[in-house]
């Protein structure tokens, strides 16, 4: 564990509280991509079936609950609680132009031909992807809430502390580990559109708006 | 081989 890491974890913590404010106190998803969310607790269901078979740390378990059991919670509030506030005419991006691939990918790239480390595999090119609903619906819309936008900016800031921590791991321990690099680096490219109108508009106290 | 360390990161 290093601060890079740590500080990104807590950014993807704060990313979900964040959300969940969001639609709680606002009583709508509005702007929220139910496919996007829906695909995260893909990604945690699939990476994290190894909790059951080993144990890195009470914080890895206790994390890895926890990004389960929120993700699945945000599922059950855009789909049964706040359920007349979703759109899905305008969050219409096709999952399976994600899905197919990174099964794809999974077979070719991963560590081992069994069912963990193919999920496992599976899980990191999912996760990579992942945002591209919710990004779809919001070059759609145009615009975004503001509490919306600190959602995504936190969700890519994890993702962007992961990088100094692979630089990092690489000069402490020799560790490196390709495939979550790789697919790390695609992801954090993702957002870097997101970033520049975020640092531009938002952080200037205007509201999210693309260029028509 | 980075599956031998279990993948720790989340």
């Amino acid at each position: 564990m290093n601060i890079f890491r740590f500080f990104g974890d807590l950014s993807h913590l704060a990313s979900i509280f964040i959300l969940i404010h969001k639609i709680t106190t606002t009583r709508s998803c509005r702007g929220i991509s139910f496919k996007t969310q829906a695909l995260y607790v893909t990604v945690f269901v699939t990476r994290y079936l190894d909790l059951f078979t080993s144990y890195v740390s009470l914080y890895n378990t206790v994390m890895k609950i926890f990004f389960i059991a929120s993700s699945c919670y945000i599922l059950y509030l855009m789909r049964v609680r706040y359920r007349p506030t979703n759109d899905p005419s305008i969050d219409t991006f096709r999952l399976e132009y994600l899905v197919g691939p990174c099964v794809v990918l999974a077979l070719i790239f991963n560590y081992g031909y069994n069912p963990t480390e193919l999920l496992w595999s599976f899980s990191i090119f999912l996760e990579s992807v992942a945002i591209l609903p919710q990004l779809f619906m919001l070059q759609r819309t145009g615009e975004a809430e503001t509490i919306t936008t600190h959602y995504l900016a936190a969700l890519g800031a994890y993702r962007a502390l992961y990088i100094p921590n692979w630089i990092y791991r690489y000069f402490s321990e020799g560790y490196v580990d390709p495939i979550s690099v790789t697919a790390g680096l695609v992801q954090t490219g993702l957002y870097l559109d997101f970033f520049y109108v975020y640092f531009t508009k938002v952080l200037q106290g205007q509201k999210f708006e693309l260029p028509a | 081989d980075p599956s031998s360390q279990s993948h720790d990161e989340l």
